[in-house]
């Protein structure tokens, strides 16, 4: 990616990742669309030998040689026979047979999460410089278990299988479906065996914000990354013959020859169906279109697919307005005509003038690529949100990592716009999603494994997320695109990722498997339930009384029963290791104008030795008939150098 | 729809396999053939789940997940991307 690196501050810490082997000896799986292996992000120019641990390997296959692999691209294997047991034969005319990504989303995110320096890379001039992956001395290798029919859950654990069979380090997963339970989700069930032989397993949170409630991807043991912006933009202004200017973004590459006033029309006045507004296809009347500027919108059918419509009907433009869903956010996409998305303010006041000027014109003018955007981030629409559905007590998601208007590899097989109808070819491309930033944490993981080997797939969660930052330089609390507002936990969960301190956070919150087995009990899942998950027979113990307030998880989500009379008090217990230097920590708990009394005992903490643990419990206490708004908070322990901060959730079911 | 054949994931209680089993993927097949002589088992999983995905009639998956060490017969799920 372009820009992420120094947004993450990942430019002034090369002392802190060094270059070492120790960096590229730890291997990024990628469970995804597959991969296009002549990408530069592939190149393996100054790589040295493969670990030897490593078991896997290129398939030969339809365009797809085993001699693809390289000391950078060190796997590439396809699964795709439970796609084609319910579906039938793969059309070969249609989607390669073999690890090949047909779509670029298993390129795109493959090449964040871990791709090799490329100078010179852009999308049409757009978000030009030097693109790297996160962790681009770790190796990578693909799973291909995606295609254009979507991801068979038969086949994902068969990738997962393989992947652990390999000895990945890392597993990457930018995909997800809605689950009901933990022991029915099979990335959930992948997860805890992956997670028992030492693997992070980073997941995509969804993007079906801002509802609430609105998670994939939910287990204890996934770390679940929502998405946020960075500092960068591609401004397009709408120009009005009213005189009056609005902001937008565009990744329009055409000709400039189009910046002349045109006339405007709603594609609701131009269309023979009530959807006409949607500009989907075959909705619009190519006599009220030709020539004009279209205003679109959002909604329903692809962002792409609407600039297809209106170029096809013979538009010579396109508006895109969002919808009260997304309100101010402002995706980029490269469109097949000048086009410019805005937000649902812009959007309003442009058809307040189409409806009222007898002739309204209007001209699209390209902004080209800025930086240092502010404020950001800010929480993207779309994330998913919190509370988790499935165990409230459990605050997802996890953290928010870069998911808008990211630049990364594409494949050789469609355009920019993945639609059939664009013959263009790019080499990156710009998209956005939480499967963006997905595989940004699943880089940022291999980092960290890479200075700490040692360290378990939750002691790299929890030092990613206790050094998450939730507030901007200028100390504002994070905005959340969606309301204008500060976005709360539920939004963002600990926080923006900030790998720097992440490498050296002084304490973690380390969580083993036996810890999540007496997790599935404090759910009472059955043994069978919990043999679906763990695949061994495990009878939690009747004597005892399991919790889930006892999963050691670095962040606090309560929920209070609304109405229950009386004060009601919960008990947390929590367990800190030290992955630092010797240090007394002092506790500071935050809870603006909360009624809810959080009390941790003891409040200090002292460590001599590395790995030494020290527990310490929290009760919150929500007096009776207390206001059953959500409330939020911090738990932070801090020794004066380092800062373990948690953040706290409070809500009444 | 009772004949309509849909892919489903079996998980199986590995510790409950018969002594007559020296091998689990044989336990399997013999469970799957059990309810349908014809049915092949798609894939067998070794590390994410202790079971195997097959094609089968929604009957026989029924009749399937009645068997002595058979935790679940789930149906397939198909995932979208983020």
């Amino acid at each position: 990616t372009t820009r992420t690196p120094l947004f993450l501050g990942l430019d002034r810490s090369v002392n802190i990742f060094p270059e070492s082997d120790a960096m590229s000896d730890v291997i990024v799986g990628v469970l995804d669309t597959g991969v296009w292996p002549e990408r530069k992000s592939f190149d393996d120019t100054g790589f040295g030998p493969v670990p030897d641990s490593w078991k896997g390997e290129c398939e030969s296959s339809t365009n797809f040689s085993s001699a693809m692999c390289n000391r950078k691209l060190v796997g590439a294997r396809y699964f795709s026979r439970g796609y084609e047991t319910t579906l039938g034969p793969i059309d070969e005319s249609k989607e390669s047979k073999s690890p090949r990504d047909d779509d670029g989303h298993g390129t795109h995110t493959a090449s964040t999460a871990a791709g090799s320096v490329v100078e010179g890379a852009s999308l049409f001039g757009y978000a030009s410089g030097t693109a790297r992956g996160m962790a681009y001395r770790a190796r990578v290798a693909m799973y291909k278990v995606c295609w254009l029919g979507g991801c068979f859950n038969s086949d994902i654990l068969a990738g997962m299988d393989k992947a652990i069979d390999d000895k990945v380090d890392v597993l990457s997963l930018s995909l997800g479906g809605s689950t009901p339970d933990y022991y029915k989700d099979s990335i959930a069930i992948g997860a805890f065996a992956a997670m028992e032989k030492g693997i992070l397993v980073s997941c995509s949170a969804g993007n079906a914000g801002p509802n609430q409630f609105s998670l994939a991807n939910q287990a204890p043991w996934i770390t679940t990354v929502g998405a946020g912006t960075i500092d960068r933009d591609f401004p397009a202004y709408v120009s009005l013959g009213n005189g009056k200017n609005f902001s937008g973004v565009s990744l329009y590459a055409g000709d400039s020859s189009f910046n002349k006033m045109l006339p405007l029309v709603y594609a609701g006045n131009a269309s023979n169906v009530t959807s006409g507004n949607l500009c989907m296809m075959g909705t619009l009347i190519p006599e009220k279109v030709k020539g004009k500027i279209v205003l679109c919108d959002r909604g329903i059918s692809a962002r792409v697919q609407k600039g297809f419509v209106v170029k096809a009907a013979g538009g010579a433009g396109m508006v895109l307005t969002n919808t009260a869903a997304n309100g101010e956010e402002l995706v980029a996409d490269a469109h097949l005509l000048p086009a410019a998305a805005v937000g649902q303010k812009a959007g309003d006041a442009i058809k307040k003038y189409l409806f009222s000027d007898p002739n309204p014109t209007a001209e699209i003018l390209f902004g080209g690529t800025k930086v240092d955007i502010q404020p950001s981030p800010v929480v993207a629409a779309f994330s998913s949100r919190g509370p988790n559905s499935i165990t409230p007590e459990i605050l997802k998601p996890d953290i928010i990592a870069p998911g808008v208007n990211i630049l990364a590899g594409w494949t050789g097989t469609v355009g920019p716009t993945g639609m059939a109808e664009d013959d263009r070819r790019v080499e990156f491309n710009i998209i956005s999603g939480t499967s963006m930033s997905c595989p940004h944490v699943s880089g940022l993981a291999a980092l960290i494994k890479g200075v700490h080997p040692e360290w378990s797939p939750a002691a790299i969660r929890s030092a990613l997320m206790t050094t998450a930052y939730t507030v901007y330089e200028n100390g504002g609390a994070l905005v959340d695109v969606a309301t204008g507002k500060p976005s709360t936990p539920f939004d963002h969960g600990a926080g923006h990722v900030d790998p720097v301190s992440a490498v050296n956070p002084g304490l973690v919150y380390d969580i083993n498997a036996d810890d999540y087995l007496n997790f599935l009990c404090a759910l009472k899942y059955s043994p069978s339930q919990i043999n679906m998950i763990a695949r061994r027979n495990f009878t939690c113990d009747s004597r005892k009384k399991y919790s889930v307030t006892d999963l050691n998880y670095p962040s606090f989500a309560v929920s209070f029963v609304a109405g229950s009379d009386g004060s009601n008090t919960i008990k947390y217990s929590r367990t800190l290791t030290n992955v630092g230097p010797a240090g007394t920590y002092k506790v500071t708990v935050s809870s603006p104008n909360s009624s809810v009394k959080i009390i941790v005992e003891p409040e200090t903490l002292s460590f001599t030795q590395i790995n030494e643990k020290k527990s310490y419990t929290v009760s919150f206490t929500a007096p009776s008939k207390s206001s059953v708004t959500d409330v939020f908070g911090r738990i932070e322990w801090s020794d004066g150098k380092h800062v373990v901060s948690s953040p706290v959730a409070i809500s009444w079911s | 729809a009772m004949e309509e054949k849909k892919t489903y994931i079996i998980h199986m209680a590995k510790s409950q396999m018969p002594a007559i089993f020296d091998d689990h993927t044989h336990w399997y097949d013999a469970s799957l053939k059990s309810v349908s002589e014809s049915a092949e088992m798609i894939y067998v999983y070794k590390n994410v789940v202790h079971g195997f995905a097959a094609r089968l009639t929604a009957q026989q998956a029924e009749s399937l997940e009645t068997q002595p060490g058979i935790l679940s017969v789930l149906p397939e799920v198909i995932y979208q991307l983020h």
